[in-house]
């Protein structure tokens, strides 16, 4: 029997929004 | 006619270091092309896509969340020495779209949009229930306080009678107690001394004098106190530091500033 391959890999999702450098208003 | 093809495009993470350069290319930008208020540091990455240019290159269209500073734009201290205004110090934020060119590994700004905006009051109060709030610069009460400050610094100050460029910032106490204002002023030709008609008087080129003052009523009167920070080469005669004034500008941190 051949078992499936995993499928494709998920698209990346990017990582927004980026680090916080101070502090949120 | 077929519309052409939209360039190929990506969505690298906003930490990506390559996002970052193109981040702080437009901080400086921005920085370097308002030639009021405060200058702004960043403060988060929001968005970002890159798109493919031809014939070379790739553009970064971004938003980014910036922050205000404590230093003037006129300010010489560089950006990375400029304190971040806090939250109990009614904190301002700036809001940018802006498009960045990368190319042979330079950044290059095309565009930026910005929109700056303070905290909210409710904000403010809850981190501080007696903090000062920022006021409009065309307050009556903001416009004695400069006025007062200016004259007292004038009135100090030995070598040159200063003139006002611009009311930067302003909050008033609660209960309207005391005003707290930041301003610009320019060295003129004309002695303290001798000043008839100050619109006689030249303003002195490329010379600024940033000021912060504090305003206080009291019963049968109000007191007033100003320290300037003078950037160039303006002749400075060290004034006697009035007591009680609000944050005082720090000693010289660069060249060409002069605390008086």
């Amino acid at each position: 029997p051949v078992i499936p391959g995993p499928g494709p890999a998920a698209p990346a999702i990017p990582l927004c929004p980026g680090r916080l450098r101070h502090f949120k208003i | 006619a077929r519309s052409p093809l939209p360039s190929p495009v990506r969505d690298p993470n906003c930490d990506d270091p390559d996002v970052e350069q193109a981040a702080l290319a437009a901080v400086q930008y921005v920085n370097s092309n308002h030639r009021h208020g405060y200058k702004y540091t960043l403060n988060q990455i929001d968005k970002v896509r890159v798109y493919q240019r031809r014939p070379a290159g790739e553009v970064y269209s971004m938003e980014i969340d910036l922050l205000e500073t404590t230093c003037h734009v006129l300010d010489p201290t560089p950006l990375e020495n400029c304190t971040v205004r806090q939250l109990i110090e009614h904190a301002v934020e700036g809001d940018c779209d802006v498009s960045v060119l990368k190319l042979d590994n330079q950044f290059v700004v095309l565009n930026a949009k910005c929109e700056s905006s303070p905290d909210s009051a409710e904000d403010v109060r809850k981190v501080c229930l007696d903090c000062a709030l920022l006021a409009p610069l065309n307050d009556t009460k903001v416009l004695h306080a400069v006025d007062a400050a200016l004259a007292a610094f004038n009135a100090q100050n030995h070598t040159s009678y200063f003139k006002l460029l611009e009311i930067s910032r302003a909050q008033l106490a609660p209960l309207h107690s005391s005003v707290y204002v930041e301003f610009v002023v320019v060295p003129t030709d004309c002695s303290p001394k001798d000043v008839a008609d100050p619109a006689v008087c030249n303003l002195l080129a490329d010379q600024y004098g940033f000021c912060k003052a504090t305003l206080t009523e009291k019963v049968g009167g109000e007191d007033v106190a100003a320290s300037c920070t003078v950037f160039g080469t303006a002749p400075v005669v060290p004034g006697p530091q009035p007591d009680g004034v609000g944050p005082t500008v720090g000693p010289t941190v660069a060249a060409g500033r002069h605390p008086v």
